[in-house]
């Protein structure tokens, strides 16, 4: 997955990802296509929250799935959820929610906070303070400029890190499946390849097209990419696009 | 096919607007509705979907063979019991998904519990 946030010359936030999902599930050699990516397109869906005929909140969702990966509360805040792998992951956190009963299901998490949170404040406080069962990066942005931050979880609250826009260049933060502290797997850099694309696009060109344009670069769209999502908050928009990386195209 | 690793970016322009054939569908979600009853419509029309995504992922288990073929043959047994102990509404959620699916109940809640189990 990559997760952007990004602020235009006047202030404006624009939140964008990619959703890539299917790693070693069945290649199919023929189509040089990942199987369950395939599979997963058809369910993708747009969803709006409504309680007393009012939006709460919209998502994009793979249908049967009641949790949120990705979700815009208008006016107030957006979130996207990007997969961390540790080795303290999430059959230990299983284990431990058994022995102890202490432990939140990432998906519901994400639901709760879309639902409850009023603001990116709150917001933040839940993705922060809540133990969990297994690792996550949560990229969380407001309404108002420069509020965009990279939440790193582990299971327990203990050794959480937020990464804010301002310490990771000033007008954009950008997160892949690494920490942003360490170096990604040479195999799976999808994160110089995007940096790179963003400053090629530079303050001035942020906006959907241009974000959607970084998105479709090549590894960052792969193999794996089943959607991109693109989302302005003041505006309460979001759009999302299914994701195909025709050959020639990184299997991830 | 392509580069090997490490991969160069190519940068590219002018791909927005895509198509309108890969627009996703945007359906209402009504958080006034019983649990049971919210998601209806969208697993109604999306049915067969979440059942090839689950069909796929169980042959990937059965692939593994042995014990992990064994997993699912309890993931469908103990299905109920599993979903009993997730939060509401999740909980009644799951249920309505099962119930206009017809898919087994340990399967719907194993796809909404799948993170923390792929991050293994």
């Amino acid at each position: 997955c990559t997760s952007i946030v990004a602020q235009d010359s006047n202030g404006t936030l624009y939140h964008a990802r990619n959703l890539d999902f299917g790693l070693f599930m069945g290649w199919d050699p023929k189509n040089r296509t990942w199987e369950i990516t395939e599979l997963l397109r058809p369910a993708i869906v747009n969803l709006d929250f409504q309680r007393g005929g009012k939006t709460v909140f919209k998502s994009v969702n793979y249908a049967g799935y009641v949790g949120i990966l990705t979700a815009i509360s208008p006016g107030k805040f957006t979130l996207t959820m990007n997969e961390r792998f540790t080795l303290d992951g999430g059959y230990i956190g299983i284990i431990n929610l058994i022995l102890t009963g202490k432990g939140t299901w990432m998906g519901f998490l994400t639901r709760a906070t879309m639902e409850k949170a009023e603001s990116f404040k709150e917001a933040r406080a839940m993705l922060t303070s809540t133990q969990m069962i297994a690792p996550a990066y949560f990229i969380l942005a407001g309404n108002t400029s420069g509020q965009a931050c990279v939440i790193t979880r582990n299971r327990e609250v203990n050794g959480t890190d937020t990464w804010w826009m301002k310490e990771a260049g000033g007008w954009y933060v950008l997160e892949t499946n690494y920490d942003h502290w360490s170096k990604p797997l040479f195999v799976d850099d999808r994160r110089t390849p995007a940096n790179k694309c963003m400053k090629k696009l530079t303050q001035k060109g942020v906006g959907i097209p241009g974000i959607f344009d970084v998105l479709s670069s090549r590894p960052v769209l792969n193999k794996l990419t089943t959607y991109t999502a693109l989302m302005q908050v003041n505006q309460g928009h979001l759009e999302t696009w299914l994701q195909y990386c025709p050959d020639p195209c990184f299997p991830w | 096919q392509g580069q090997s690793p490490p991969y160069e970016a190519e940068c590219v322009e002018g791909k927005y607007p895509p198509p309108s054939s890969r627009r996703v569908k945007e359906y209402v979600v009504n958080l006034d509705l019983p649990g049971k009853e919210r998601w209806k419509h969208v697993a109604a029309e999306k049915k067969q979907e979440i059942k090839n995504i689950l069909a796929s992922f169980k042959k990937y288990i059965y692939d593994f063979g042995g014990i992990a073929a064994e997993i699912w043959y309890l993931i469908d047994l103990l299905g109920p019991a599993i979903v009993d102990v997730l939060p509401q509404p999740f909980q009644d959620e799951i249920r309505g998904i099962s119930d206009v699916t017809g898919i087994e109940i340990g399967e719907v809640t194993l796809y909404n519990i799948f993170y923390e189990i792929f991050t293994v």
